[in-house]
Order: C-alpha cells, then structure tokens, then sequence
C-alpha cells in the first residue's frame, strides 16, 4: 500500500520496529483466492532462509509450480474439493486449478499484509509513491479457498488445518459467513484451533454497514477489523451548464471528455425497464444516451459495470450517485469510461437540476490525488457495526484500520475493475472494503509478534486495541461517514490502530486457551458443541459459576435488560478484569470518561501498582444504570495511565 | 438420489476411538461407509477439527449424527470476500 504506512506511521518510527531478522521469522497465512507470484510485492530481494520451523509447501497446477515460490512467497496451497463436490469441476478455461489468483483479491490481501518495497507503484499514476505491506520482511503463505462460484467452508477448514500444521503465525482471513452461532461457524472453530497453537487470526468485520448488529466474525479468540478511511482522495468533480459544481470521486484514466459541457441524461428517463436509474445490462436506450454524459444511481449491480453499460449504449462519460443506502461514502473505482462517484446530496441536487433545466448539460473535471485530507480516519459506511449478535456481551468489532481506497498488489489475468471486458492489466489497484483493512491488522500484528515473540494472540490483539486511538489530534472524536456525526464503539471498537503504540502498550489483558473454554462454560455450551470446538473432552465444572462479565476481554459490553428496571429502579453489573505489565515497575491511574447520562461507572481499586514484569493485577469495574427506554446506548471510556503508557478500553452500555 | 446430497462437516470425538482400530482415518471412513456405501471424504482435519467431510443425504446425516463417536454433522455454509 502506498499512503497507510505513512498515516500508520510506520515510517517516522521504523526504528521502534524488530529488526528484518526476527520479522523474517514470522509466517503470515492468508486465506483468499490466491496469489498472482509475478507481483513485485512478492520479490524475496534481502530476505534470509526460510525460517526452519515452516513445514509448508508450494503447490502445483494450472499455471502455477514451486518455482513460483521464494523466500517472500514460501508457501501457496489451493483447496477446491468442497467446491468441486457442489458446483463441479472447475472450469480451467475460466479459472486456475492451483494457487494462482484469478480475481485479484488474494494479491491485494496478501500484498497489504507482508508485501515487499516497491517503489514507484501507482494505479494509472492514481495513489502514486512506494508500495509496501505492513510487514514488509515478514512470509507469506498463501492458501486459496475462494473460486469464482464462491467459498465453501470444507475448503476454508482444509486450508486452516493445513495452516495450522505448516506454522503459520498469523491468519488473515478477509471472509466471512452469516451469523452461525461458534460452533456451527468453521471459521471460528479452525480460528479456536489457531489461537491454541498461538496463532493470532485477523477477521474482516463485514461490509454491512451501516446496519446495526451488521458484524461477522465475532468469536471472541478472533480479531475483528472494521474499516475506516485514509487522508487521501481522488476528487472529479461534476461541472452542470447552470455554473455548479460537485464533488466526486474517480480513478478513471483515459481519454478525457471534450474540453466542452456535454447533453447530460438521467438513466431512469433513458429506459424502458422499471430499474432503469440502476444502469442495469441492457437497461438503457442507446438512441437517448449516445453521446452524452449519464447519471445511474448507485445499488444492486457492480458500480463499474454501470459504466460498462453506460459506455456499451454509446454514453461518453457517467456520473454515480450515491442512494440513501450509501449517504456520502464515496468509493472511487477505475471506471472504463470517464465517470465520477457523488454522494447522496450531491446526486439529489444534480438531479434536480436534471429534472428542471431542459437543455441539461455537464462535464467531469479529474483531480488526480489530494492527500492530507481532514478529518480522517472515518470510520467507513460500508463496515459493519456492533452490536455483536451471536454474544452481546463481547464488544465488536475489536477496532478499525484503512481500508477505503487502498492501493495494493493485482492479478495480471483481471483488469482494475474485475469485469471481464475490462481489457486492462495492472500491477497494483485500488478497492475498498474490511477485506482491506484486516491484513492491514495482520500485518501488524506480524510485527508485534517478532517484537514481541513471547506474547500470545490475545496479548497481541489487547496491545492494538488499549492503544488504538478514538479522538483526532485536534481532540474531537472519530467520526462515521454514515451518519456525518460522531462514532461509537459499535462502530469502531476500541477504535483506530496506531501500531506505534502498542509496540509498548504497558498492560495487557492476556487470555488463555482455559479462559475461552469458561467463555463457553459461559454460554452454556453442551460438553458436545465444546468438545467439537476444542477437540478435546472438556467438562464445565458445575460448582464452578462461569461469569461472562469476568472474561479478560479488552473492552466492555454492558447490557441492561429493561423489563427488569420497572418502576424507575436500577440495575448494577460488575465486571472483573486483569491487567499483566509488560514492562517494568509503574504505576497506573484508572480514569472514567464519556456520556455518562443514566449510568454511574466506577473503578475499584483506581491505583494499580506493578513492581516488575509479568505481574497480573486485578480491578472491578462496576456500572450501575438508571432506568432508560429499550434500545438507549451510552459509550464511555476506561484508561488506566502511569503517567507515558494509555491503557483505553471502550464501554458500550445497552438497555435491551 | 446424487443431487439431494450435500456437503456436510462431521465433527469427531477422537478420544472415543475403538481400539480396534488404528488410525482416526480408518474409524472415520468406517464411520461414514455405515451409513453411505458410496460416500467418499473431501477432506480427513486433524489440526482445525477432528473429522472430516463429505457428501450426504439429509437422511444419511441423520443417520451418521446417531453412530458413536460422532459430536455433530453441520452442513456446509457458503462464505464470501469482504
């Protein structure tokens, strides 16, 4: 990626990061649909041996064999049974039967997490600059499971349990499933599997958003990452006959429109089929579209392929608004004709200006790059939001890292817009989604893993959620494109990854493989559903009260049920946690803050005294709610602070 | 008959293995052939799981759930990339 690791500040502090030779050591696994090996981002140039503990392999196939592999690249595995058993055959004409990566997904994840240097990456000189993965010295495995007809979970299982034997660190997984409970879901039992061995498995949280309880992968041993925006933009802006001018978004790269306004249609008035504002295949008129510029509305089908059929009916160029369902999230694409993104207010008044002016005209005027944009991070529309529907009482997602408009790695076999009549190659692109904002994490994660060899998965993922950051530098609050106001943990979680602070993150709550199967005594799981998740007998204790409110996870869920606080009385929860320095002797303060409007929140002890490494030491927090109507949230804030080391860890409250 | 199966994840309680066998595969294969003489494994999981999966009929997935030693046969569920 060309501008996250700078807006990570990775490159300001590359000091503070472990040396090449113990990130060399970390193996990051990614499940996706491949690996296009040509990649520069997979050039193995300064790379050491392979480390002695991979047990991995490079699989042959359809235009794939070992060679493909090197020290960068050191393992490519490809699981297609379970889809061969429900779809048939795969079709080699159409799509590789080995590692190789037709789509470009896997590429893009791939590069984003442990990606070599490469300078001078761009997309059509869009997001121009040096190119790299959060980890840049670190492996990658890479082990296909998504084909064109989908993923299937056999296959996902396969290629987690060959992870898991062939030594991976860290799994980054940019998929997800519906809403299956633990232990029907193979994602969260092969993940349960991973975080024994120690590995630390990095999940998208969905595209859902802005939809509440919106989330997948919400298993607590699995690290859920949202998505929030950059500091850059690609502005196009739309230019109408009456002097106006909106803003938009565009990667296009071509031949520009006429230096001239152009006859300018609404796509439902250029239509015979009811849909005909979608710009659906075949939906539109050519006799009323040729030659002019075109606006669809955005939903249903493929963004760019409503260029493809703006541009297929003779249109010179289109313009994309944004619906309700979308609000002001603009998501720029590399369109095949010239055509820019607007957001929903923008789409109404320049649709009002079509349906009012009867000699409409327009242009786009292409902007390139602008960085430094402000505010940002922003927490992106489309990333899926708490609450957490399978377990209430765990927070999700965990946090947020980029993942609008990033540029990584490409397939050579798919051009930047994936159709299939797009007949350009490129070496990198520019695509959005939580898919893009988990290896970010995993990356990262690799690089605390070498830093921190003797950490375990939960340990890790505390370090990046205490310290992650919820105000911007001038001190207001992280904001959410959905609704133009302020976030909330439902949106981002413990909030945005800032990978320079939790290299020293001073306290961790650690947990342990035990501690999740009491999650799970928690749940009330049958011996049956935890034996299937923790591939052993395990029996809960029935002496022994399991209390979700006392799992050591790094943030809180509180929820009050309201048909318990009739008559204006009110309810109280405690919460039990433990705290493990990783540092040496100091001393921590707790400090509350937040909407603390029906709520009372308290500390107990509100000093911490740690005289060395590794000790634990243990606090309650207790939260007493007043009574307040059914669906009412509150969001407050837990720190603990020896004065250098912010200890954060939000609180959701929710009378359901 | 073929197109009613469908692609089902057994989960096996390893530790209840017969001793009459020797290897996890062969009891899990056993398993399977009671109640499907056709049935073959997609794949044998001994890292992320213990047991494997396959093709059923509903009625052969009800059948399988009910032998010794089997946790729970969970269909198959389609993901898709973020």
């Amino acid at each position: 990626t060309t501008r996250s690791p700078e807006f990570l500040g990775l490159d300001k502090s590359a000091d503070m990061f472990p040396q090449s030779d113990s990130v060399g050591d970390v193996i990051i696994g990614v499940l996706d649909t491949g690996v296009w090996p040509e990649s520069k981002s997979f050039a193995d140039t300064g790379l050491g041996p392979v480390p002695a503990t991979w047990k991995g392999q490079c699989e042959s196939g359809t235009n794939f064999t070992s060679a493909n592999c090197n020290r960068k690249l050191i393992g490519a595995r490809f699981f297609g049974n379970g889809y061969e058993a429900t779809l048939g055959p795969i079709d080699e004409s159409k799509e590789s039967k080995s590692p190789r990566d037709d789509d470009g997904h896997g590429t893009h994840t791939a590069s984003t997490a442990g990606g070599s240097v490469v300078e001078g990456a761009s997309l059509f000189g869009y997001a121009a600059g040096t190119a790299r993965g959060m980890a840049t010295h670190a492996r990658v495995a890479v082990y296909k499971v998504c084909w064109l007809g989908g993923c299937f979970s056999s296959d996902i299982l396969a290629a987690m349990d060959k992870a898991i034997a062939d030594g991976v660190n860290v799994l980054s997984m940019s998929l997800g499933g519906g809403m299956s409970d633990y232990y029907k879901d193979s994602v969260a039992i092969g993940a349960f599997a991973a975080m024994e061995k120690g590995i630390l498995v990095s999940c998208s949280a969905g595209n859902a958003g802005p939809t509440s309880y919106s989330l997948s992968n919400v298993a607590p041993w699995i690290t859920t990452v949202g998505a929030g925006t950059l500091d850059r933009d690609f502005p196009a802006f739309v230019s109408l006959g009456n002097g106006r001018n909106y803003s938009g978004v565009s990667l296009f790269k071509g031949s520009n429109l006429p230096g001239k306004l152009l006859p300018f249609v609404y796509a439902g008035n250029a239509s015979n089929s009811t849909n005909g504002n979608l710009c659906m295949m075949d939906s539109l008129i050519p006799e009323k579209v040729a030659g002019k510029l075109v606006l669809c509305d955005r939903g249903v089908n493929a963004r760019v392929q409503k260029g493809a059929v703006v541009k297929e009916a003779g249109g010179l160029g289109m313009v994309l608004a944004n619906t309700a369902a979308n609000g002001e999230e603009l998501v720029a694409d590399a369109h095949l004709l010239p055509a820019t993104s607007v957001g929903q207010k923008n789409g109404d008044l320049i649709k009002s200006y079509l349906s009012s002016d009867s000699n409409p005209t327009a242009t786009i005027l292409f902007e390139g790059t602008k960085v430094g944009i402000q505010p940002s991070p922003v927490v992106a529309a489309f990333s899926s939001r708490g609450p957490n529907s399978i377990t209430p009482d765990i927070l999700k997602p965990d946090l947020i890292a980029p993942g609008v408009n990033i540029l990584a790695g490409w397939s050579g076999s798919v051009g930047p817009t994936g159709l299939s009549t797009d007949p350009r190659r490129v070496e990198f692109n520019i695509i959005s989604g939580t898919s893009m904002s988990c290896p970010h994490v995993s990356g990262l994660a690799a690089l605390l893993k070498a830093a921190h060899p003797d950490w375990s998965p939960a340990a890790i993922r505390s370090a990046l959620m205490t310290t992650a950051y919820v105000a911007y530098k001038n001190g207001q609050k992280l904001k959410d494109t959905a609704s133009g106001k302020d976030s909330t943990p439902f949106d981002h979680g413990a909030g945005h990854v800032d990978p320079v602070s939790a290299l020293d993150p001073g306290l961790v709550y650690d947990l342990t493989s035990e501690d999740y199967l009491s999650f799970l005594c928690a749940l009330n799981y049958t011996a049956s559903q935890i034996t299937s998740l923790a591939r052993r007998r395990f029996s809960c204790d029935s002496n022994k009260k399991y209390s979700l409110n006392d799992f050591n996870y790094p943030s809180f869920a509180v929820n009050f049920d309201t048909t318990q606080m009739i008559n204006g009385g009110s309810s109280v929860a405690k919460y039990t946690r433990t705290l493990t320095n990783v540092v040496g002797a100091g001393t921590y303060k707790a400090s509350i803050s937040g909407q603390l409007t029906g709520v009372k929140i308290s500390v107990n002890p509100q000093v911490l005294n740690f005289s060395q490494a590794k000790e634990k030491k243990t606090f309650t927090v207790t939260v007493t709610g007043s009574s307040l109507p059914i669906n009412t949230n509150a969001f407050a804030r837990l720190e603990w602070s020896d004065g250098k080391h912010v200890v954060g860890s939000p609180i959701a409250v929710s009378w359901t | 008959q073929k197109q009613d199966k469908k692609t089902y994840i057994v989960h096996m309680a390893k530790s209840q293995m017969p001793a009459s066998f020797e290897q996890h595969v062969h009891w899990y294969d056993s398993s399977l052939k009671s109640v499907s003489g056709s049935a073959q494994m997609l794949y044998f999981y001994d890292n992320a799981i213990h047991g494997f999966s396959t093709r059923l009929t509903p009625e052969e997935a009800e059948l399988l759930e009910n032998q010794p030693g089997i946790l729970s046969v969970l269909p198959e569920l389609r993901y898709e990339l973020h």
